[in-house]
């Protein structure tokens, strides 16, 4: 791996009295490839190995008996720094219900972990009410009742007769009414460049007023994901992040560019198609994984 | 974007970067660009302009070959099976491949052997209903192989032309999921006395590296003849397709351009290699 790669490249160098600047630059190349493998993106990986150069120059790794390690070091310390240093807890309201709004990308995993982290807040305590805000893609709202039923977790639909927006606003109340704690929101997978859709969102977001709003992102995503990323964030506002389909072994550098381009949160991570697959978000075990 | 008069260290920086951002991989993109130094050093192009025009025809006759035709089989029925990992457009793909059959004056079967995920039969259903395109179904739980055996068979007892195979999205890190595709492979295989007539791995144009990991994944699980590229109405530029083309030689037959039914096309490589560039 990268560790490997530059211990290779630090030995050679091994009978300098003191390392370069350039003999650096060189272990940032190696560090720039292993990141752009991991799909982080290359403007974020650019602006990550500025860091990392200041930190690697400025900290004795020029007079080090182990300049492999401390550049290692220095990068898994800063890879844990942008991923979000160590785990935030999903944010409650003081008045119940909580309201949590699942949005993203078409396909990304919103009706899955919707149920996900219903189950997962189900077991802490929790009295949770899914909410079917997806009219759109045929049998939405059916994969959500049955998701439902799996984790037997209530839901809250009207078909797709009504409007997401009215939905959500029938399901906040009949939520209230109910004196459930928690109200779990699913909506339709969307494109961050289309105008209608994400208005759309943004109406069900003000209807929901919700706590949370999680953007659902797939691990396996690539370049793209600062773009996606930023439009949901400017154009509807986003609070945390939830990485789904970690268990496709992708190295998962889009988590970097979500992060670097937002500074907000990933609360959790989706690691297969069961409802238990979810855990909670630690930047450290990400950290050794984009480092490969 | 690029209006290059000169050649320099400097142009051969931006369509490396280029062809990462597109998520073309930095390997393959350096392979690539290292070649083009190497044309422009013998003395094959003279201007920037000519530079990025010889990448951009290197790329196309990358994409061209190998052939982009969807085949239909000797003897009907046809039969194509769609595979791919979780949430791709397998199920939304096949539906608008029957509507497309439809127009053509053909008879297309649905067949649910996707038998897990939560309400796949319903959405496969529904969409059959607006398609227009009788679904073969059993209960959720049920061996997707016999599903996937009972729509060849009901196919070649009624006259249907092109058989669509639905499956369950499946992770390529998960062994006993390409046992199973296999299994299906094997059994489509025995009802139709040949091999399905396409397998199409379906693969969404956001995805990253991952990509290649899939594709050489799949294809080592069954044959896979060919690839369509989701999503592509989007800002990701699907770039991941010519590492994979490179690595696996799979060609890559249709893209996705939306949710309707009818945003469909064959894959054009000249127009998807100026897309990179975008
Ligand atoms: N392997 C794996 N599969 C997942 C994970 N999360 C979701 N899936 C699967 O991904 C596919 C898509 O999930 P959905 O919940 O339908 O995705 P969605 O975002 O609601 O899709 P749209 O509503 O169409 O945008 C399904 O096959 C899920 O089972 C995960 O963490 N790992
Ligand atoms: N924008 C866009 N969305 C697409 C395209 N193809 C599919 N989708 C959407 O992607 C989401 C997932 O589509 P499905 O057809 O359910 O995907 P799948 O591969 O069958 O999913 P699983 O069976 O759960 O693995 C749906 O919201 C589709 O509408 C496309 O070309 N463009
Ligand atoms: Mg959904
Ligand atoms: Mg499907």
């Amino acid at each position: 791996g990268l560790t490997d790669k530059l211990q290779g490249i630090f030995w050679k160098l091994r009978g300098k009295a003191r390392l370069t600047e350039e003999d650096v630059d060189r272990a940032l190349r190696e560090i720039r490839l292993s990141l752009l493998e991991a799909d982080v993106n290359l403007r974020v990986a650019k602006d990550f190995l500025e860091r990392v150069r200041e930190r690697a120059i400025g900290e004795e790794v020029l007079k080090s008996f182990t300049p492999a390690q401390q550049v290692i070091k220095i990068v898994y310390e800063e890879l844990v720094k942008l991923l979000g240093g160590q785990h935030e807890p999903l944010k409650f309201s003081h008045t119940p219900p909580t309201i949590i709004m699942l949005m993203g990308l078409q396909g990304t995993g919103k009706t899955t972990t919707a149920g996900k982290v219903g189950l997962w807040l189900k077991r802490r305590g929790h009295r949770v009410l899914l909410l079917a805000c997806d009219v759109r893609r045929p049998a939405a709202v059916e994969q959500l009742v049955q998701v439902g039923r799996q984790a037997e977790l209530d839901v809250f639909e009207m078909g797709i007769r009504e409007k997401p927006e009215r939905i959500a606003e029938h399901g906040i109340k009949h939520a209230k009414d109910k004196g459930y704690g928690v109200v779990i929101a699913d909506t339709g997978g969307r494109l961050h460049t289309d105008e209608e859709m994400m208005q759309e969102l943004r109406r069900v977001k003000e209807a929901l007023n919700p706590n949370e709003a999680l953007l659902v992102v797939d691990a396996m995503m690539g370049q793209d994901a600062v773009n996606a990323a930023r439009q949901f964030d400017s154009e509807v506002g986003v609070t945390g992040f939830i990485l789904s389909k970690v268990d496709s072994d992708a190295r998962g550098g889009a988590v970097l560019s979500i992060r670097a381009v937002t500074g907000k949160p990933v609360k959790f991570i989706g690691t297969g198609e069961r409802l238990t697959d979810l855990d909670v978000f630690h930047p450290d075990r990400m950290a050794e994984r984009i480092l490969g | 974007l690029f209006r290059r008069e000169r050649i320099s260290e400097e142009l051969f920086l931006e369509l490396e970067e280029t062809l990462v951002l597109a998520d073309v991989g930095i390997h393959t993109a350096e392979k690539l660009v290292s070649r083009l130094k190497e044309a422009v050093r013998k003395g094959n192009c003279r201007t920037g302009d000519e530079a990025i025009e010889l990448l951009k025809r290197t790329l196309v006759e990358l994409l061209n070959a190998g052939g982009r035709n969807l085949n239909f089989g000797p003897i009907p029925p046809t039969v194509w099976l769609i595979i791919g990992v979780n949430g791709t457009g397998k199920t939304t793909t096949i539906a608008k491949l029957a509507w497309r059959l439809k127009r053509e004056g053909r008879k297309p079967l649905l067949v649910a052997a996707d038998t897990f995920r939560a309400a796949a039969i319903e959405q496969l259903k529904l969409l059959g209903e607006r398609v227009g395109a009788p679904v073969i179904a059993h209960a959720i739980g049920a061996d997707a192989a016999a599903v996937a055996y009972d729509g060849v068979e009901a196919a070649k007892a009624r006259g249907y032309d092109v058989v669509l195979i639905d499956t369950a999205g499946r992770m390529h890190t998960r062994y006993n999921l390409l046992q199973e595709l296999q299994k299906i492979w094997r059994v489509v295989g025995r009802s139709l006395g040949r091999p399905p007539d396409e397998t199409l791995l379906v693969i969404d144009a956001s995805t990253g590296q991952n990509a290649i990991a899939q594709a050489a994944t799949f294809s080592s699980a069954i044959p896979v003849t060919g690839i369509i590229l989701t999503k592509l109405d989007g800002t990701a530029k699907g770039g991941v397709v010519v590492a994979i083309k490179d690595q696996t030689q799979i060609p890559i037959k249709l893209v996705g351009v939306g949710e309707s039914l009818d945003a469909i096309e064959n894959f054009d490589p000249k127009e998807f290699v100026e897309g990179l560039f975008e």
